[in-house]
C-alpha cells in the first residue's frame, strides 16, 4: 500500500 | 495533508494564477513558453486519468481540475487568444519537446511499479514533469528583461518542487510504510533544475536589479 501512497498527491 | 503539502499545492496553484494574471493583465505572454505549457497540460491529463477510476478527496479531485483547467486555458490563450497569441516568442522557444517526451515514454515503459496502461502512463507524468520546465529555462535565458511576473512565476513553480521534497521528508518519517522511489528521484531531479535560476533570482533581488540569465 505504501508503493499506492503518492497517489493521494498532485 | 501535512503542511509542507499545502503549502506546496498552494504555491503551486498560485504560480498558475501568476501566470493567468500576467497573461490578462499584459495581454501579453511575452518570455513564456507554450513547449513547457503543452507539456505541463500533458504531464496533467495522463496523472490525473484515475479522476475517472478513484475518488480519493473532495480536495483532491477540486485540485486536479482546477490544474487541467487552468492549464489548458493558458494553452487556449497562447494558441488562439487574437492579442496573447501575437506576443508569444516563437521564434526564440525553439526548444525540441520530442528529445524530452520520448526518453520519459521510454523510460516509463521499462522503469514503473505496475505493468498497466494507467500506472505507465502515470510513471510518464512524473518523468515527463521532472523535464518539462526546460523549455522555460532555455527561454528565460535568450529573454532580454525577464518581467517580474514571469519570474515569479518560475520562482514558484521551483519552490513549489522544494516543498514537495519537505513533504516526502516529513511522510516518509511519519508513514511507516510510504516509500516512491520514482516519485522521490523525478523530484529532486526537477527541483535540482531550478538551482541555477534561484541563484541569479536571488542574486537580481538582493542587488535590486531585473532578473536575466546569463
Amino acid at each position: 500500500e505504501g508503493e499506492k501512497a503518492s497517489k493521494d498527491e498532485l | 495533508m501535512n503542511i509542507f503539502r499545502l503549502a506546496a499545492d498552494m504555491t503551486h496553484l498560485i504560480s498558475i494564477l501568476v501566470l493567468l494574471l500576467k497573461i490578462h493583465a499584459t495581454r501579453s505572454c511575452r518570455g513564456i513558453s507554450l513547449k513547457t505549457q503543452d507539456l505541463y497540460a500533458l504531464v496533467f491529463l495522463f496523472r490525473y486519468l484515475d479522476l475517472f477510476t478513484r475518488y480519493i478527496s473532495l480536495y483532491n479531485t477540486v485540485m486536479k481540475l482546477v490544474f487541467l483547467g487552468t492549464s489548458f486555458s493558458i494553452i487556449y490563450f497562447m494558441r488562439f487568444h487574437r492579442v496573447v497569441r501575437n506576443t508569444y516568442d516563437k521564434e526564440q522557444d525553439t526548444f525540441r519537446s520530442i528529445f524530452i517526451v520520448v526518453p520519459c515514454a521510454v523510460l516509463a515503459l521499462l522503469i514503473n511499479q505496475e505493468r498497466s496502461v494507467l500506472e505507465i502512463l502515470w510513471t510518464f507524468s512524473i518523468y515527463l514533469e521532472a523535464v518539462a520546465i526546460l523549455p522555460q529555462l532555455v527561454l528565460l535565458q535568450r529573454t532580454q528583461n525577464i518581467d517580474n511576473l514571469t519570474g515569479n512565476y518560475v520562482f514558484l513553480l521551483g519552490t513549489y518542487r522544494g516543498l514537495y521534497i519537505l513533504n516526502w521528508i516529513y511522510r516518509y518519517l511519519t508513514e511507516p510504510h510510504y516509500r516512491q522511489w520514482i516519485v522521490w528521484l523525478s523530484g529532486v531531479l526537477q527541483t535540482g533544475l531550478y538551482v541555477d535560476f534561484f541563484y541569479y533570482y536571488f542574486l537580481a533581488w538582493r542587488n535590486n536589479q531585473k532578473l536575466s540569465l546569463p
